[in-house]
C-alpha cells in the first residue's frame, strides 16, 4: 500500500514511532525500546474501492457491484489496515515477574480501501 | 485539534499526545493489565540476563490466527529458610479469572555449591506447599526428588510438571515450594546460594486461551 506523503490524500499508511522512554514506560517494558503505531488515513473514492485489497479480483468484484447497483458516485469506502503483524513484548508484570508474549495484529503493515 | 490555534506545530503536538495515549491504552488492553506495572525489586543485571538466556531456549511463538496466546514467564523466588535442611521459596503470580491457562513447561533453577570432597550423597526433595499453614504447617505434595551426585558449583534445573498445572487451574496468587535435603550429605541451606545474583528462579511456558475465544461446541 502507499506510505503517506505530502502530495496525495489517497488512502495510505502513516508511520509513527513512539519510544517508551518518551512516555516513561521503559522501566517496566524491557524489550522492545518502542512501538511503531502506524495508522491508515486518506480518501477512498469509489474508483479505488477495494484496492489494494487482498487481491485485484476483490477490487474488480467491488467495482462491478458499484456499477451494477448504480451506487451514488459520491459514496466512499473506508481506508483500513489490510495487513498487520504481531508485537513481541518482554516486560515486568505487577509481581515483578518477567513475561514474554507476542501480541497479535499490533503493527499495521499495509492499508487499503474496504 | 480544531480547538487548537491553527499552527502546524500545535497540530503535531496534539497528534503526538493522542498517539502516545493510544499506545498506552492499546498495550495495557492487549496485555490485560489494569494499569502500568511498577516493578519493585531491582534485579541484578547478571541475574536478569541469565534468566533470559533460559527463556531463549525454545519459545512458544503464537502462530497467526492461533486461538491461544503463548506466554513465557520468569519468576524470582523470595527465599525463607525454615530449618538448616529446609528452605521455603515463594513466587507471586496474578492472572485474570477468565483466562484459561495451560502450562507447557515449568522448571525451577537452583544454584548449588556442593563441596568437591562431599562424600555422602545428598538427596534434594521439592514439595508444593498448599493450605493456610504456609511453608510449615500446610499439606505438601512431592514434586521432585533427586540424588545430587555432581560435585562443585553450578545451576541445576528441576521440572515442576505436572503439579504446576494444577496450581494454575486452582487458586492463583502465591506459589509456595519447600526444598528439603535428605541423607547425611549435609544441610541444604549451606549449599544453596540464594544471594541476589544467584536467586532461585522459575521458568514457565504457557498457552493462554483468551475469553471469547471459546470454540463453539458443535
Amino acid at each position: 500500500s502507499l506510505r503517506c506523503s505530502q502530495n496525495s490524500n489517497l488512502c495510505c499508511r502513516k508511520d509513527y514511532y513512539v519510544d517508551f522512554r518518551d512516555i516513561g514506560w521503559n522501566d517496566w517494558i524491557i524489550k522492545p525500546e518502542g512501538y511503531q503505531i502506524n495508522y491508515c488515513v486518506g480518501q477512498c473514492p469509489l474508483h479505488v474501492a477495494g484496492s489494494p485489497g487482498m487481491a485485484s479480483s476483490f477490487h474488480t468484484a467491488v467495482f462491478n457491484l458499484v456499477k451494477a447497483n448504480n451506487v451514488h458516485a459520491s459514496g466512499h469506502s473506508c481506508c483500513v489496515p489490510t495487513r498487520r503483524r504481531p508485537l513481541s513484548v518482554l516486560y515486568f508484570d505487577r509481581n515483578s515477574n518477567i513475561v514474554k508474549t507476542d501480541i497479535p495484529d499490533m503493527i499495521v503493515d499495509a492499508c487499503g480501501c474496504s | 485539534a480544531a480547538a487548537e490555534p491553527l499552527c502546524p506545530v500545535c497540530g503535531a503536538a496534539a497528534e503526538r499526545r493522542l498517539l502516545e495515549e493510544t499506545v498506552k491504552r492499546q498495550l495495557l488492553d492487549k496485555l490485560r493489565l489494569p494499569e502500568r506495572p511498577s516493578p519493585g525489586q531491582h534485579l541484578p543485571r547478571a541475574a536478569l540476563n541469565r534468566a533470559l538466556r533460559r527463556l531463549q531456549e525454545g519459545g512458544t511463538r503464537t502462530a497467526p490466527g492461533d486461538l491461544e496466546r503463548g506466554y513465557e514467564i520468569i519468576s524470582f523466588a523470595e527465599t525463607e529458610p525454615t530449618s538448616p535442611s529446609a528452605l521455603g521459596l515463594q513466587f507471586q503470580f496474578s492472572r485474570t479469572q477468565d483466562q484459561d491457562v495451560h502450562i507447557l513447561q515449568a522448571q525451577l533453577w537452583l544454584y548449588l555449591r556442593l563441596p568437591r570432597d562431599l562424600v555422602a550423597a545428598l538427596t534434594l526433595r521439592i514439595f508444593l506447599a498448599s493450605g493456610e499453614g504456609g511453608l510449615v504447617g500446610g499439606n505438601r505434595t512431592l514434586l521432585s526428588e533427586r540424588r545430587l551426585r555432581a560435585k562443585g558449583s553450578g545451576w541445576r534445573a528441576f521440572s515442576l510438571m505436572p503439579a504446576l498445572q494444577s496450581f494454575f487451574e486452582g487458586q492463583h496468587g502465591t506459589l509456595r515450594l519447600e526444598l528439603e535435603s535428605g541423607g547425611d550429605g549435609g544441610d541444604l541451606v549451606a549449599f544453596l546460594n540464594a544471594s541476589r545474583s544467584q536467586q532461585p528462579f522459575l521458568v514457565a511456558k504457557a498457552k493462554v486461551r483468551e475469553p471469547g475465544h471459546q470454540v463453539a461446541k458443535r
